[in-house]
């Protein structure tokens, strides 16, 4: 746990997060993942 | 989205809500930089106007589509959407963007796997026809930074959108940032003519080029596109194109010592304030030869223009082209001179330039030449990192960026980058630990055009109080107590802290896709910037202050009123409770006394006493 200047901290941990896994990771279910819906454009899903 | 009650005015109000982390502050004002660079969309802090974009730290990354006119318009940059691709992709939603996958025509460029969609996900592969959306006559944009990625909403690994041409599959999803028709859409939906901070972009390409003049020296800059004594080859194409490839060249070694070349640009009228003007020079001529890099402005008191020095190159890296940045501060229209001088060594070749851009924002700090990356990728194993020369922040932090060009053990196949502080000669009057720097690193995409470049940025922020995971030190505290001794071959040493940034900087295929490697090398630009100020709230606008304040005032009248109310209805209570008892306390008065009358008159009566009626009270 000692920091030296080998130690790292990886902002993605380890994985290259799209827009979509950040979301489903956060439990939302956004219309096409990140589209906040409001009533004037709903659609029948 | 179709319907112009979906547009923003081009200036956007926005507000930075306190949730947001201080890294995505710092890269929400940057994404505004981008716009403010490519587009003429500009943001403004809310200053009260009915409906503006309030920027918040929720669950993820989301945002509506278009101006849903509900005052406050909220917008969602979570944990890990810091990035500016992905900051510019949700502020792409709210002026009025759908994902480029959805577009009316996309079946003729992409098939969707439906058997790999996860259950109930499908509803997310829908198209929009073109009465709902429209694609704003721009063909379809694999590229686009509004395009799913390929695995989105898969069961497994396999993708779900495949591309009709394959050399697309790994082009789509990337968040690097705009590409060109995301801009030429963004341009023509808010009708766009000229971009907010974009001043001038030059690759001497054309005869005219670009309208630069001579100026009164006793010698002169030629367009060539080969020079005696290097380079061969402009920086634009290398030399790629036949019949193109152009750049201005001042030949030192057939000038005197003492003679001067003047090379000025065309009257700019740029936003008063700080510009950054970038270039790439090619010098092969003496040490001693200068460029003076000036700028001539015109005002009433000088009509004929007086001349600012911003900067003097000499010396330095000889035989190769190096990306310069140099901040510039014009108050008025003026032009930007480029002066060489020749020395008084011997010279073989001159000074060369190419890919000037000016624009009105402030330059990056430190730029890190990787020379012939090609061969190092080739030769580098995973876990191999490379560590960039060290620099100084404006503030006087130390630091360097070290990147493992094969990626990782753990995560090979990408490029990872980390911010280092390292130990310097100021740190005995800095603050430790190192508190709200924002590390930007960039790699350039490097296209002529500063308006066409797709660079690659990420951004980590130092915060003062993150701990080591045993919580005992401070993981931003002075590289002299949470740092490594490094040995430089010189035998020289310095301290190296901890690193912090991504395994996902950037893959390779989209490391070799583009312009980021270009005649075998690469540029990073650096910059370390203080952001403290964004601990402080945003302030909210007058009106909204006003309103607040009014509220409050309402609420205490209503307070008031309320009590004043229930004072009387106290008094009210009070008084009936009174006069209950009094009435009580009179009707048995009363009855005692209609009890001690009755009992006088039979007494009386008894008596034969009369006695007359007697006030009871």
């Amino acid at each position: 746990a000692k920091l030296t200047g080998e130690t790292e901290t990886d902002v993605d941990e380890g994985h290259d997060w799209d827009i979509f896994n950040i979301n489903e990771v956060a439990g939302l279910d956004l219309l096409e993942g990140d589209i906040d819906q409001e009533e004037t454009f709903s659609r029948n899903s | 989205i179709i319907g112009d009650k979906y547009r923003w005015p081009t200036t956007i109000p926005y507000y930075l809500e306190d949730s947001l982390e201080m890294n995505a502050k710092g890269g929400i004002l940057k994404a505004f930089d981008q716009y403010r660079l490519k587009t003429c969309i500009d943001f403004t802090p809310w200053k009260g106007e009915k409906n503006y974009i309030s920027v918040y730290k929720g669950s993820g990354c989301f945002s509506s589509v278009g101006n849903q006119h509900v005052g406050k318009q909220r917008l969602s940059i979570g944990k890990n959407c810091d990035r500016l691709g992905t900051i510019e992709h949700e502020f792409l939603h709210a002026l009025g963007f759908w994902h480029e996958q959805s577009r009316a025509d996309r079946d003729d460029y992409v098939n969707i796997m439906w058997d790999r969609i996860q259950p109930g996900k499908e509803n997310n592969f829908k198209k929009y026809d073109d009465k709902v959306s429209s694609a704003l006559g721009v063909a379809y944009d694999y590229g686009s930074v509004m395009h799913y990625s390929k695995t989105s909403f898969s069961i497994g690994s396999e993708p779900t959108i495949v591309t009709k041409i394959p050399h697309f599959m790994d082009v789509i999803g990337q968040r690097m940032g705009f590409s060109a028709s995301d801009l030429t859409k963004l341009n023509r939906l808010y009708n766009c003519t000229k971009s907010s901070s974009f001043v001038d972009s030059c690759d001497f390409e054309e005869e005219n080029i670009c309208g630069m003049i001579q100026g009164p020296g006793n010698a002169e800059w030629e367009q060539l596109s080969s020079a005696r004594g290097g380079p061969q080859t402009d920086f634009s194409n290398m030399g790629q194109c036949k019949g193109k490839g152009y750049f201005m060249h001042f030949h030192t070694a057939s000038a005197k010592p003492g003679d001067r070349a003047f090379l000025e640009s065309r009257l700019l009228y740029p936003k008063p304030g700080a510009q950054c003007l970038q270039f790439f020079l090619y010098k092969t001529g003496a040490d001693d030869d200068v460029l003076n890099i000036w700028v001539r402005e015109y005002d009433e008191a000088n009509p004929s223009g007086k001349l600012k020095l911003f900067k003097s190159i000499s010396g330095g890296v000889m035989g190769s082209w190096e990306l310069h940045n140099i901040n510039l501060n014009m108050t008025q229209k003026g032009r930007v001179v480029f002066e060489g001088v020749r020395g008084h060594s011997p010279s073989k070749g001159g000074f060369s330039l190419d890919d000037i851009n000016l624009s009105s924002t402030k330059c990056p700090q430190h730029v890190w030449h990787i020379r012939n990356i090609t061969r190092l990728l080739a030769t580098t194993p995973a876990g191999g990192k490379l560590y960039s020369p060290r620099f100084l922040s404006p503030a006087g932090y130390s630091f360097q960026v070290g990147v493992y060009l094969n990626g990782t053990r753990d995560s090979p196949g990408q490029m990872a980058a980390y911010f280092h502080l390292t130990s310097g000669p100021n740190d005995h009057k800095l603050k430790w630990p190192c508190p709200w720097q924002q590390a930007t690193m960039a790699l350039i995409d490097q296209q002529s055009d500063i308006r066409q470049q797709m660079n690659m940025h990420r951004m980590v922020t130092t915060d003062p109080d993150k701990k080591s995971s045993d919580g005992t030190e401070y993981y931003w505290d002075n590289p002299r107590k949470v740092g490594s001794k490094v040995t430089v071959s010189d035998g020289s040493y310095y301290y190296r802290g901890p690193g912090m940034g991504t395994s996902a900087f950037i893959t390779h295929s989209r490391l070799k896709s583009r312009n980021f490697i270009k005649g075998e090398d690469a540029f990073f630009v650096f910059s370390l910037e203080d952001i403290s100020d964004l601990q402080i709230s945003q302030p909210l606008p007058r009106s909204a202050v006003h309103a607040d304040a009014s509220l409050m005032m309402k609420a205490v009248d209503q307070g008031a009123r309320q009590g004043a109310a229930d004072n009387s209805m106290l008094v009210t209570a009070v008084a009936g409770s009174v006069a209950a008892v009094m009435l009580v306390v009179s009707m048995v008065i009363v009855g005692n006394a209609w009890r001690m009358r009755m009992r006088r008159r039979k007494q009386e009566s008894d008596k034969m006493v009369i006695i007359q009626d007697m006030f009871g009270f």
